[in-house]
């Protein structure tokens, strides 16, 4: 006989108590304790597990704070590419979707793949396709958009625009602030 | 990268996980978070999964399946499985992240080998746990 419970992540990397303030710090915490609190009272409630995880991510989707859906990274050409899956234990059944720019909640049209297609993973323009038809509304990929990301895009770019290195070696010298939020 | 992972009353596992991948990205890349196996799974007789870190070792190392096998076939536990993985096979690989795992019994475990992770995590009865640093 086990217990419920639910853990959540917003990004792993160089995060130390000099690259954020108090007032940063305590934002964070803030918003990470919204997320898991709607996770869990979902699985109090008697909710699914499910439902849980996607309700936790959604509000972790919608913040700036974090590098998804709002508050998403920009690839090189100055947009959003946003991935999501979702995996249930009881049947593995997943659903996933990758390098879609026009869903506001990516995670939730995975767990669309999962319930309303026979496939596992849909990406880029199909994947949209199928939201269409599944009724998603769709947003503006600027809605993305946030000053800070769009700075470290510029940063970047410098970096490896300024190395003597070909492309993929020069990547590779970039911290990891930059591989992942 | 966003994630969560779960264990609801009727013993149930869950995982999600999303993200908009890495700065500066070309050529359609994706990392690890819509690739079932690496950054994302859930499996009743073992655990749940949820990756953050460079997608591409995640990938290579199928971290977030690999951890659940471990469990189920090795019958070890979620610390033993996630930190294995986590500080040892990924780290040897030079691959940085973490992840967050809650196991078929509810028992939670979030290991990472990088300076920090935003994570936070409750199980039935006790108190929210938020967390940012490694100490």
């Amino acid at each position: 006989q086990g217990k419920f419970a639910i853990a959540i992540h917003g990004g792993a990397g160089t995060i130390t108590r000099a690259n954020l303030n108090d007032e940063q710090e305590a934002a964070y915490k803030a918003k990470l304790d919204e997320a898991i609190s709607a996770g869990y009272a979902i699985l109090a409630d008697g909710g699914s597990s499910s439902d849980a995880v996607i309700a936790a991510v959604q509000i972790m989707e919608k913040s700036p704070l974090f590098n998804a859906a709002k508050g998403a990274v920009y690839t090189w050409e100055g947009e959003h590419e946003l991935d999501a899956s979702f995996m249930r234990g009881d049947t593995l059944e997943a659903g996933a979707v990758a390098g879609v720019k026009r869903i506001a909640s990516p995670i939730a049209l995975a767990r669309e793949v999962q319930e309303k297609s026979v496939h596992v993973m849909l990406s880029g323009v199909g994947a949209e396709q199928f939201a269409e038809q599944q009724g998603f509304e769709f947003v503006d990929n600027k809605m993305f958009d946030t000053d800070h990301r769009y700075q470290q895009l510029q940063d970047a770019k410098a970096k490896i625009m300024e190395s003597e290195q070909p492309e993929q070696q020069a990547w590779q010298q970039l911290d990891t602030k930059y591989k992942y939020g | 990268t966003v994630g969560a992972v779960a264990r609801d009353k009727q013993g149930n596992l869950a995982a999600a996980t999303s993200t908009g991948g890495m700065t500066a990205k070309r050529y359609g890349r994706i990392g690890d978070s819509p690739i079932i196996g690496a950054g994302t799974w859930a499996d009743n007789e073992s655990c749940a999964v949820s990756a953050t870190g460079h997608g591409e070792y995640f990938i290579r190392y199928h971290v977030a399946a690999d951890i659940c096998s471990r469990m189920k076939y090795q019958q070890v536990d979620v610390k033993t499985a996630g930190d294995a993985v986590i500080h040892g096979v990924l780290k040897d690989a030079g691959g940085t992240g973490g992840v967050i795992i809650v196991d078929h019994k509810g028992n939670v475990h979030m290991p990472f080998n990088t300076e920090g992770m935003y994570r936070a995590s409750r199980v039935e009865g006790g108190e929210t746990e938020v967390a940012i640093y490694q100490d």
